[in-house]
Parts: C-alpha cells; sequence; structure tokens
C-alpha cells in the first residue's frame, strides 16, 4: 500500500 | 523600487500558465540573484522553484531586496491579456501594495499598462537537501508530456523505473495496465530530441499523474525536460528556461505505509 507523502517531510524550512 | 523590463514577454506568459493550477499565491522575490518564486502546491505534494536570472531582462533594477506576493491566478489574467509578442514591464514602487505589468506591442504602437494588488504571504523558505540522484534522464518534453497524459487515460499513478534497460512508465488501472520504456537515444538529429540517460544505481518511484500532468504545462518553456529520481525523495523535474534560468518542480513520491 503506497500513500501520498507530503512535501515538507524532505525539506528543512530555513 | 522595482523595474524589470522583459523582450521575451510570452516568456512570463507561459511561466505562469505552468504553475497558476498547482500554486494559488506566491511571492515573488527579486534580488541581485534574480527574479525568484518559491511555493508549494495546495495540497503540499509539489513545490515549485523559479529562477530568471538578469542576465535575461534588458532591464533589471532592484534597488533592493523584495518580495511581492501574488495571486497568481489574478496575475495569470493580468498576463493573457499581453500579446505572445509583446515587451513586459513590471514595475513597482517601494512601499506600494502594487505591481503595475506594462505590455508594449513590438512595434511600440500599443502600450497598456494593468495593476494589480499585492498581497501578504507568509511563507517559509525551504531548504532543499543537496542530494545524489540514482538516476537522471533528459528526453523532449513533448514526450514527456504525451506519455503522463496517455497514462493518465489508462491510471492514476505512475511508476517511474530506472534501469539499464531504459526508463519504464507504468500505470494500472480498472481497464488495464500499460508500459512505456523509453531507451537512451543519441543518435538524433537534433539534440533536443535525445533521450538521454545517467543511472549510478536502478531506482523506482510512484507519483501521482495528476501532479505529473499539472507540471507538464511547463511543456512549452523548453524542448526538454530533466528528471532527477533517487529512493525516498522527491523527484526534480526541471525545464531549463534558455538562457534565462529554470522552474523546477520538486514532487513527492507515494511511499509504502
Amino acid at each position: 500500500l503506497k500513500s501520498q507523502a507530503r512535501i515538507a517531510r524532505f525539506f528543512q524550512a530555513s | 523600487m522595482l523595474e524589470l523590463r522583459l523582450v521575451q514577454g510570452g516568456l512570463l506568459k507561459k511561466v505562469l500558465e505552468s504553475i497558476k493550477d498547482l500554486v494559488n499565491d506566491a511571492n515573488f522575490d527579486c534580488s541581485a540573484t534574480g527574479f525568484s518564486l518559491q511555493a508549494m502546491d495546495s495540497s503540499q505534494v509539489a513545490v515549485v522553484a523559479l529562477l530568471l536570472r538578469p542576465e535575461g531582462f534588458e532591464r533589471y533594477w532592484c534597488d533592493r531586496n523584495i518580495s511581492m506576493g501574488m495571486n497568481l491566478n489574478n496575475m495569470a489574467k493580468m498576463l493573457k491579456c499581453a500579446g505572445n509578442d509583446d515587451i513586459i514591464t513590471l514595475k513597482a514602487e517601494d512601499g506600494s501594495d502594487t505591481v503595475t505589468f506594462m505590455f508594449e506591442s513590438p512595434t511600440q504602437d500599443k502600450i497598456a499598462d494593468f495593476e494589480m494588488k499585492l498581497m501578504d504571504i507568509n511563507s517559509e523558505r525551504l531548504g532543499f537537501p543537496e542530494a545524489d540522484y540514482h538516476a537522471i534522464v533528459r528526453m523532449p518534453s513533448s514526450e514527456f508530456a504525451r506519455i503522463c497524459k496517455d497514462l493518465s487515460s489508462i491510471g492514476n499513478t505512475v511508476v517511474i523505473s530506472v534501469t539499464k534497460e531504459g526508463v519504464r512508465f507504468s500505470t494500472r488501472g480498472d481497464i488495464g495496465t500499460a508500459n512505456v520504456v523509453c531507451r537512451q537515444n543519441t543518435a538524433v538529429d537534433k539534440p533536443e530530441e535525445a533521450t538521454i540517460i545517467e543511472m549510478n544505481e536502478p531506482v523506482s518511484l510512484t507519483f501521482g499523474l495528476r501532479y505529473m500532468n499539472s507540471l507538464t504545462k511547463a511543456t512549452p518553456l523548453s524542448n526538454t525536460v530533466t528528471l532527477s529520481l533517487s529512493s525516498g525523495l522527491p523527484a526534480v523535474v526541471e525545464y531549463r528556461i534558455a538562457e534565462m534560468g529554470y522552474i523546477r518542480f520538486y514532487l513527492a513520491p507515494k511511499i509504502e505505509e
């Protein structure tokens, strides 16, 4: 089962 | 104050058409680096990063860093009023809550100005991690758009796999399955027609076709598109804008639950 990842998890807010 | 004069005004029209359905509101930043935008789509699956470098403008004047919040649908509405061959100038006074778009016809016989209200947008700057991508595919942008469109009539998601064989785009839906394999092909008349695959290790990622189709609206900006893929990282789909910069889409993959 695949679910859609949210993009923010890949980026550190700076 | 800010004044940016872009002889190829059609280019800005194309930029807006390619992002207005993905992002509602965004800050355009103007600095010595260029005219740029970084925004997340409303469903938080994709990020758009645009850069138009100062060299691409006939006049590029901003005496300090300026951030202008714009509703992209409204901006697209205004830019639709410019002809494809028009020269577009953006102007903003210091502290003003409006931006003016000036459109000049190539023969200078028609000059129009449209003033648009700016908006306050709180947006975090995102830190893009440096990544070594498992595979980088460069292919004709029209071919990539065609594949995404074709597959979306069969299924909702696309699996993009890069192996020694080539790059495979697969989907599955109620009516059946579809696979399109593109092999490396450099024996072409024009360099932009080539498909070039650099693979460090095989990679396979799943993406929503709705998003893929949305970002292929940038196709008119470039003859080629570059897909950078790594397991567990967002894909980077880049359209280079000749001599000026790029528009990049970072698209989150679907992940195992």
